[in-house]
């Protein structure tokens, strides 16, 4: 994956 | 408070009356306190634990509570100190579940340092919702940068966790994340995703060239398998289609990868780091 990608933290939100 | 400027002291004041508030989730101190501004709040479980998060009061009506953050600590890490989300036990045939996060109700990190390290709060498994909605941030950013910050923002909005339990902790208990628990097509749901912030080409340009060919964009799919029976829990943004390579492109995980994949980020750096090529 991109450089971004992989130092990016994914975030998981409910509604 | 007397070194404190007017300004300031109310700002606080309105910060403290947020631990007011009692409810089980973002949405309900929406709904109840007409509360508009995203930042930290206290929420309280069903059994009454007291816990603190960050809540996006603004995106699509607002009321969505962070529950977990995925961080890759480091890339070349092989299901080391820090994998929360796949094993911190190495890669180990005979621990296929790993720490086994997804489906359990372990806690760690902080709403604060989403960005640094690792986060799961008990809204993970408490809170009974319909949709998700993902970010995905630059490490390290401090919290009131987050929104701006993102390089990716989705949600879905077809209420899809009512067929999985309400959350992801139940999600992942009919799907459980675990080697060799079936082959490629045991995939589990993929569901449509609606952007808040970039579409569906900046997101295939954010994986690596050969994975492109295979998934479709637009979508958020859960409990994808490899070719080599290795489990991955969620592949943000895209829904794998052909050629079952979801390591490079699908994050979370088990206890195992064949041969050395193991980890949070599986194999994103199985071309070395760059400019997408090849599978990273």
């Amino acid at each position: 994956a991109s450089k971004e990608m992989t130092e990016a933290a994914v975030l998981l939100f409910y509604r | 408070p007397q070194n404190l400027t007017r300004t300031n002291f109310e700002h606080l004041e309105r910060l403290s009356n947020r631990s007011r508030y009692v409810a089980r989730s973002c949405k309900e101190i929406r709904d109840r306190y007409n509360e508009q501004e995203d930042g930290l709040y206290y929420l309280t479980t069903a059994n009454g634990m007291v816990y603190q998060t960050f809540c996006d009061m603004t995106t699509a009506g607002g009321g969505w509570t962070l529950v977990a953050s995925v961080h890759e600590n480091s890339i070349n890490g092989r299901c080391t100190v820090g994998d929360r989300w796949s094993s911190q036990q190495g890669n180990n045939l005979n621990l296929p579940d790993g720490d086994g996060n997804w489906s359990n109700r372990n806690t760690f990190g902080t709403a604060e340092g989403a960005t640094s390290d690792d986060f799961k709060n008990p809204g993970y498994y408490d809170i009974k919702a319909e949709d998700m909605s993902v970010w995905h941030v630059p490490n390290n950013f401090p919290l009131d940068h987050w929104n701006l910050a993102a390089i990716l923002r989705y949600h879905t909005n077809n209420r899809f966790l009512r067929l999985y339990g309400g959350n992801l902790f139940q999600l992942f208990k009919h799907y459980p994340v675990r080697y060799n628990i079936g082959s490629c097509s045991n995939r589990g749901p993929a569901v449509p995703i609606v952007y808040d912030h970039g579409d569906r080409e900046t997101t295939r340009m954010f994986y690596g060239l050969k994975p492109r060919k295979e998934f479709e964009p637009g979508f958020i799919t859960f409990r994808a398998i490899n070719n080599e029976r290795a489990a991955m829990a969620i592949c943000s943004g895209v829904k794998p289609i052909a050629g079952c390579n979801t390591e490079h492109y699908c994050i979370g995980g088990g206890g195992y990868f064949y041969p050395d994949q193991c980890g949070d980020f599986p194999s994103f750096d199985y071309d070395s780091l760059g400019m997408g090529q090849g599978w990273s």
